[in-house]
Formats: C-alpha cells, sequence, structure tokens
C-alpha cells in the first residue's frame, strides 16, 4: 500500500486544478 | 524547467488545434506554417487571412525562408501581445528563430511555443484552450503550467 503515493497524485492533482482554475478566472489584460 | 521536455509537451499540446499541416515533430514545426495556423485560430481577427496570406506556404524547404516565416510570426506575437493583451514581455529570452530554421532547435522552438501558448491563455477565447490543457495528461499539464507561470513573472 502507497498512501503518501496516492496522496501526492491527488495533491499534484489538486495543485495543477487550482493553477488552471485561477487561470480562468483571472481577468484579461487587454484594454477595454 | 527542462527546455527539452517543454518543447515536446508544448507538441503535444498543439495537437489539441485541429491542423491540416504536418506538426508532429520540431522539424515539422520549423517552416513556421503550423503555427502561424494556431495563431490564426487562436486570435482569427488579429491573425488575419491577410496576415496568414503573408506566411509562405509552397516550398518551404529553405531555411531563409523558414526563418522570414519565424520572424513573421515572432513579430505578430509580440505585437498582439501589446496591442491586443496589454502584455509588454520583459526579460523573457526570446526565441532565436535562425536556429529554429537552420536547425530545428528544440530550446528556441520550445520557447517560440511558449509565447504561442502565452497568446492561448489570455486571448478572449482563453477559457476553451485552458479547458482543452485540462483535460490532457497530467505531465503535460505539468510543463505548460511551468511555462505559463514564467511568462507571467515577464509581464
Amino acid at each position: 500500500e502507497n498512501k503518501a503515493g496516492a496522496g501526492g497524485a491527488a495533491t499534484s492533482e489538486g495543485m495543477l486544478a487550482n493553477f488552471f482554475n485561477s487561470l480562468l478566472n483571472k481577468k484579461s489584460g487587454a484594454p477595454g | 524547467m527542462d527546455r527539452e521536455v517543454l518543447c515536446e509537451s508544448l507538441i503535444v499540446w498543439l495537437e489539441t488545434f485541429n491542423l491540416d499541416v504536418p506538426h508532429g515533430n520540431a522539424e515539422e514545426l520549423s517552416d513556421g506554417i503550423a503555427m502561424s495556423k494556431v495563431l490564426h485560430q487562436i486570435a482569427p481577427d488579429y491573425f488575419t487571412d491577410s496576415w496568414l496570406s503573408r506566411v509562405k506556404t509552397e516550398d518551404v524547404t529553405n531555411w531563409r525562408l523558414k526563418v522570414s516565416n519565424l520572424k513573421k510570426i515572432l513579430k505578430g506575437i509580440l505585437e498582439y501581445n501589446i496591442e491586443i493583451l496589454g502584455i509588454q514581455i520583459h526579460d523573457f529570452q526570446m526565441p532565436d528563430v535562425n536556429a529554429i530554421g537552420e536547425s530545428s532547435n528544440h530550446i528556441e522552438l520550445g520557447r517560440l511555443l511558449q509565447l504561442i501558448l502565452g497568446c492561448a491563455v489570455n486571448c478572449t477565447e482563453k477559457q476553451e484552450y485552458i479547458q482543452r490543457i485540462m483535460s490532457m495528461e497530467e505531465s503535460v499539464q505539468h510543463a505548460v503550467m511551468t511555462a505559463i507561470q514564467e511568462l507571467m513573472t515577464k509581464e
């Protein structure tokens, strides 16, 4: 059993999801 | 950031675009034709049919023709960032388009693809492009995230 490994994968997935979701919500720098 | 891995990952990312020209490796990308079509899909109002027509597509085997195309692409990306996105990129090592045209240099191609990625995740249709990235393999997502983070520090 490799709980640390499974947890690490979940953390990695969560980190990616957080990053890309924050990018989705980021306001564009475009003028206007 | 491992720039070899970055280049390979961004070539995989290009598979999310509907392209009718070869784009599976650095050699196939070195003439700039596929990248110009990607930019046309990302921002068709800026990288217009007229802009696309100035990219040579016939018999682009000579390195000088490749470099000519690549220069148009790099110039277009930088102007799009400033004029449309309002982003001025500082302290980012710009891709050496001569090295891409002459030898399909992976490191330099990776830098150019990184700038195209920046256009995709900041354009008006960014939601679609980001969601496509989120559906990709985790290792590719990691490389893409790192590439975007680096660009964000240079804005």
